[in-house]
């Protein structure tokens, strides 16, 4: 009589049952699975310990380790969730949900609100604009006197300031991004929609059935 | 007219938010 030897399938620290985070997320199962072959490269890049640290996160994302960006350091943050420095596999389904094509857009505005209120105020002030808006020149070619930079604030404040207290609160936040769409366009990852393509390896590998 | 941009939508194009970036193989 044959028997069928298993080999129990290896799964790094913070691994997290993708039947779970799918029910929690935008996900099907076969997506969770193909996420962790995603996050499985990108957290053996450096350090080989199955969790995203910051250089991995910037290599990822820069094929450079060291370039420091301060959007990136808030987007890391936030996906960091439980605030200890680095990013296992149940952090990053469920941070790379919001950015699923068919997630609610309320999510999306609520995760760039978050981003942009820097010190976690609870607002968005003019400072952290201006200093947000100075980050983004100098990643870029694009060279504005400091005048022109408060100009820009200033209008963007007028525009978005509804109340006129010199901060913008979620409700103001969600208004003006009801009235400017494109300020949401890069919440969406359309890569996400077809996952199960780009990794297809874990088709193979697959413990359950969709 | 640069003053005339709006500062999110400036914001908006930092590569450190464009995470597709993270699928690139």
């Amino acid at each position: 009589m044959g028997c069928v030897c298993v080999k129990p399938v290896k799964h790094t620290p913070g691994y997290e049952d993708p039947v779970i985070l799918a029910s929690e997320t935008t996900f099907t199962v076969s997506e969770v699975e193909a996420l962790y072959e995603l996050f499985k490269k990108i957290s053996h890049s450096i350090i080989k310990d199955g969790l995203i640290h910051k250089e991995e996160f910037q290599l990822a994302l820069f094929r450079n380790s060291n370039k420091k960006n301060l959007f990136a350091d808030r987007v890391f943050d936030l996906f960091d969730a439980k605030r200890n420095g680095v990013i296992d596999f149940g952090e990053f389904v469920r941070s790379l949900s919001i950015f699923h094509p068919d997630t609610e857009k309320t999510e999306k505005i609520s995760f760039a609100f978050r981003l942009y209120d820097l010190r976690h105020t609870g607002f968005i002030e003019p400072d952290e604009l201006k200093e947000m808006v100075l980050a983004l020149l100098n990643e870029s070619d694009l060279c504005l006197s400091d005048d022109v930079v408060q100009q820009i604030v200033d209008k963007t404040f007028a525009e978005a300031d509804k109340k006129g207290d010199g901060k913008i609160d979620p409700d103001e936040w969600k208004e003006f991004v009801v009235q400017n769409p494109s300020l949401l366009k890069n919440m969406t990852l359309p890569y996400l929609k077809d996952i199960t393509m780009a990794f297809p390896s874990f088709v193979m590998k697959s413990e359950v059935n969709d | 007219r640069p003053a005339a941009m709006n500062a999110f939508e400036l914001i908006s194009t930092s590569q450190g938010l464009n995470l597709g970036s993270l699928f690139e193989k």
